[in-house]
């Protein structure tokens, strides 16, 4: 038995249209800890993982340790149908092959439900090491957003490099080359507009922004956004989900032959 | 030239 209750279900569907392009099936794994997700697009360059811890649900049953295959193209179709201020319950029963997500107006005068049928998923669960990252750049995410955005008009690859003097976002095409430096920025009026840069040591890494831009899709659930950086390591682009968690999107670096 | 690695290069299987 499974009945998770999130008052803000608008979190949800930000949570899928962040993650439907990337990532076709994936299963949902259901325990005392929280609803998680760990998957990886089909040419395994990128993987997504997902955490709502269970403290952020207003009602958190799991009876016991659940994984649930969905179709998330399929799943999004069903969240869209819920309203932005609605409450969601995603309720199962063991053994069942359907989920049903239950939807609540704010003031209770409507109530839904969709169930969806559940598909079996062979996935490969991959155990992500804890890394010392040579540097972590926390930035507003509407400005990373941007970048990536501005970058991909001008070419398919970005460098991302930190240095003392910044962050460097270069790209270069058929048409030119671009490059954006951003710099540590503290003095601002709210700490969700400050850029942060730690540094241990420089760091130059190329990604494809292809990829980079379908993260950015989770720039809803979060005002800021945290790019960690280490020598030929994953780059993590986490979006933290207030009060309940975090989406993570790791993109592997391209490498010189 | 580059060429795209993968994340299970860098992640095992659990």
């Amino acid at each position: 038995m499974l009945e998770l209750r999130l008052v803000q279900g608008s979190l949800l569907k930000k949570v899928l249209e962040a993650t439907k392009d990337l990532v076709t099936d994936a299963n949902f794994d259901c325990s005392a800890t929280g609803f998680s997700l760990q998957a990886m697009d089909s040419s395994h360059v990128a993987l997504v993982a997902l955490l709502l811890r269970s403290e952020g649900f207003e009602h958190y049953r799991c009876d016991r340790n659940i994984s649930m295959g969905m179709n998330l193209n399929n799943m999004s179709k069903m969240l869209k149908c819920a309203g932005n201020d609605d409450i969601i319950t995603i309720k199962g029963d063991d053994g069942s092959d359907t989920v049903t997500f239950m939807f609540e107006s704010p003031n209770q005068d409507k109530i839904s439900d969709f169930e969806m049928k559940l598909m079996d998923i062979d996935s490969e669960h991959l155990g992500i090491p804890e890394a010392e990252y040579h540097a972590i750049v926390k930035m507003p995410s509407s400005e990373f957003q941007r970048i990536c955005k501005d970058l991909s008009s001008i070419g398919d690859t970005v460098v991302i490099s930190v240095t003392k003097e910044g962050v460097k976002f270069s790209t270069r095409g058929d048409i030119g080359t671009a490059n954006i430096v951003c710099r540590q920025n503290k003095t601002v009026d709210k700490p969700e507009e400050a850029t942060i840069i730690e540094m241990n040591e420089p760091v130059s890494l190329t990604f494809a922004l292809r990829y980079l831009n379908s993260f950015t899709k989770a720039t809803p659930l979060s005002e800021s956004v945290t790019v960690s950086l280490s020598s030929e390591l994953p780059v993590v682009v986490e979006y933290k989900i207030a009060d309940m968690g975090y989406i993570r999107f790791y993109l592997a670096p391209k490498i010189e032959d | 030239g580059s060429k795209q690695s993968t994340i299970t290069k860098f992640f095992g299987k659990f």
